[in-house]
């Protein structure tokens, strides 16, 4: 297209470098191109019409089939499956970001089970690893979402059979919301209260048999189920589940960190944050992703800016690009300033969620809590930035940037999604501002 | 805040609350290419934040509120105080990372994006910069007046700011951001496999349609 190739032409820098500033190095770029060429050459990847054009049925089953024969074809494609960032591309161009069965299994399931369970739990790491058994991670409750010290959902410790009781005591004690819950997973690490002789000992990790592996029927006590469409992300199955004094045995309480004892007696984690290593993970690769979702976004925008022609600036000069017009530079460059400023603070995070992660490893847990907070912050600003950024962008794509067409609406719906979950923004800003005031 | 007014150490993430200070910002006095005063407004502009707040919080318990009382009389202001920390901290990385990159070329647009940057949350955040003073009003035209030019200036280097993230068309999946530019006759062949094009007349023109316009 002429108005692109002027475009091109006009770059006072070369984009390859920059490609490789965004993704980290040259080499991963280099990476992330052989995969995209990979994906391009088998049919087999590809979506058979447009995901907008699909029932939500539809969508799911596609995702599924999509997801596992990705997984198939690891080898085929050269995907170690042991590094994230070439499974996270691979994902990105085979999958899109409206979810699939596995999604919750490979960013909540095993990196929860990896930094909490005891040695003597390690083969579950193994089963999730291998993909023997599909797992998601279940906390948010009906009427309890952010606020886990509320949570109802209770694992009671029966020292006679050595088993926990989960129990689900009102219908807004049912899990409500977990990715994959509904209907792809058969296990799930769950939150819910410890108590043991009678005594709270407060939000807990468990891991839960949901389903039969074999049959996939819910096991007897457990009431399982999809939560309906959503605004965006329909291609996942959000799931509730309820408990009818359901048991397990005491070594499914994950014990890396709090542990109880044959007898029932409670060694206490050595911080009160290590239970929440899970969101803190999520929150930390959120910042990256939100500032993807946000460049998705303004790349559509800027791009058709550059071909749309509308008005004249000069009469008799012909139709100028709206990108020309000083109100859609004013909306849409910005907006990408934000999205390059996110990815960078993306990445510093992440460093130092990584240093930080070591040291927890190693029981040492100063930085934990600061690292929680910020990221509290950051969830919050960066997730409602990012929803803003992307709305501009629709916007500035007119009348066609509410087409399904734009792939807008899914982007926004996902980002957005950002907003309440893994915490809830308000309730975000709140924990940074209590450190902020002992501060 | 707390540890602050006490006179305690603090950690980096919050030193800027015990940071000497100028009273009045140096921005329009700045050196070309030095923006280091946009981020000392970063600064002012969380820091009086986050000491109003506790300010506020204090005065709350003394009028007899509890706690968490208190607290939820001043969440608005609290939540403001968090949302302008993480507006700092973003800034900080951004500008620290920006002066990280080595190819001259990727740097000097990065610049550009990151000088935007500062002057549009600034704009937008200058109600907590004009309300005592640190920032004058000529000063907030003078980053007006900069941003303006730096959308100038970035106007060429868009589409290729965009290119370089390095989505392909399938990832991004959308009609309109086409990497080609070819977007009209691919939005109407994107159209085309709309299922109400399946047949020419659909079931509800017999149904519903025709009937009424017979009535």
């Amino acid at each position: 297209h002429p108005d692109m190739a002027e475009e091109r032409r006009k770059a006072t820098f070369d984009t390859d470098e920059m490609a490789a500033v965004i993704w980290g190095s040259k080499k991963y770029m280099m990476r992330r191109r052989e995969i995209t060429k990979k994906v391009e050459e088998h049919p087999e990847l590809h979506d058979p019409y447009s995901q907008a054009f699909m029932t939500r049925e539809e969508g799911v089953e596609n995702a599924a089939r999509k997801a596992t024969t990705m997984i198939r074809m690891l080898d085929e494609l050269g995907v170690d499956p042991l590094q994230f960032e070439d499974v996270f591309h691979l994902t990105n161009e085979v999958i899109g970001i409206a979810g699939h069965p596995l999604a919750l299994h490979a960013v909540m399931f095993i990196p929860t089970l990896q930094a909490q369970c005891s040695d003597e739990q390690q083969h579950w790491i193994d089963l999730a690893y291998n993909r023997r058994i599909i797992g998601t991670y279940a906390q948010t409750e009906m009427g309890h979402g952010t606020n886990l010290k509320k949570l109802e959902t209770t694992a009671t410790y029966d020292p006679k059979t050595q088993e926990f009781v989960l129990h689900s005591p009102t219908r807004t004690s049912m899990k409500w919301w977990p990715g994959n819950l509904g209907k792809s997973s058969n296990h799930a690490v769950v939150v819910a209260n410890l108590v043991i002789n009678g005594e709270n000992y407060g939000p807990h990790n468990f891991i839960v048999q949901l389903r039969d592996l074999e049959t996939h029927q819910p096991m007897k006590g457990i009431t399982v189920g999809d939560i309906g469409p959503k605004l965006a992300y329909n291609d996942t199955d959000n799931g509730f589940l309820s408990f009818d004094h359901y048991r397990i045995p005491r070594l499914n309480m994950l014990m890396k960190h709090a542990r109880v004892a044959p007898d029932g007696s409670y060694t206490r984690p050595p911080h009160a944050k290590v239970g929440y290593s899970a969101m803190v993970y999520v929150r930390t690769h959120m910042i990256t992703h939100q500032a993807m979702f946000a460049a998705y976004a303004l790349t559509t925008a800027v791009r058709y800016s550059a071909v749309r022609r509308q008005g004249e600036i000069k009469p008799g000069c012909g139709e100028v690009k709206i990108l020309d017009y000083q109100t859609q530079q004013h909306r849409l460059l910005p907006q990408l300033a934000r999205a390059y400023a996110f990815m960078f603070t993306g990445r510093a995070v992440k460093s130092v969620h990584a240093r930080v992660d070591k040291d927890v490893a190693k029981g040492k847990v100063d930085e934990m809590a600061e690292l929680h907070y910020i990221l509290s912050g950051l969830k919050a600003v960066v997730t409602h930035l990012t929803g803003e950024a992307i709305e501009q962008a629709r916007m500035s794509c007119g009348g066609h940037g509410y087409s399904k067409a734009s792939n807008i609406f899914e982007i926004y719906g996902v980002a957005i999604g950002g907003c309440t979950y893994e915490g809830e923004n308000m309730v975000m800003l709140q924990q940074l501002a209590k450190y902020l005031m002992r501060a | 805040a707390n540890a602050a007014q006490s006179g305690e150490g603090l950690s980096s993430l919050v030193h800027y609350l015990v940071k000497p200070h100028e009273k009045h910002s140096l921005i329009d006095k700045e050196p070309n290419n030095d923006y280091s005063a946009h981020l000392l407004a970063f600064e002012w502009a969380a820091r009086r934040q986050v000491m109003k707040a506790y300010e506020r919080l204090l005065s709350l318990t003394s009028r007899g509120l509890s706690g968490e009382e208190a607290w939820n009389e001043n969440a608005v202001e609290l939540n403001r105080a968090a949302r302008l920390h993480t507006r700092l901290y973003i800034a900080q990385k951004f500008y620290d990372s920006v002066h990280t990159v080595v190819d001259a070329g990727c740097r000097a647009v990065l610049e550009d994006l990151l000088h935007l940057h500062l002057n549009y949350e600034l704009i937008d955040m200058a109600y907590y910069l004009l309300e005592d003073g640190y920032l004058s009003s000529q000063q907030l035209d003078h980053m007006k007046e900069d941003m303006y030019r730096l959308l100038v200036k970035l106007r060429p280097n868009a589409v290729s700011l965009v290119d370089s993230w390095d989505y392909s068309d399938r990832e991004l999946r959308s009609v309109l951001g086409r990497k080609d530019g070819h977007v009209y006759e691919h939005l109407y062949k994107w159209a085309q496999d709309s299922q109400l094009n399946r047949t020419q007349v659909l079931p509800s023109f017999e149904k519903y349609l025709k009937p009424m316009m017979k009535e």
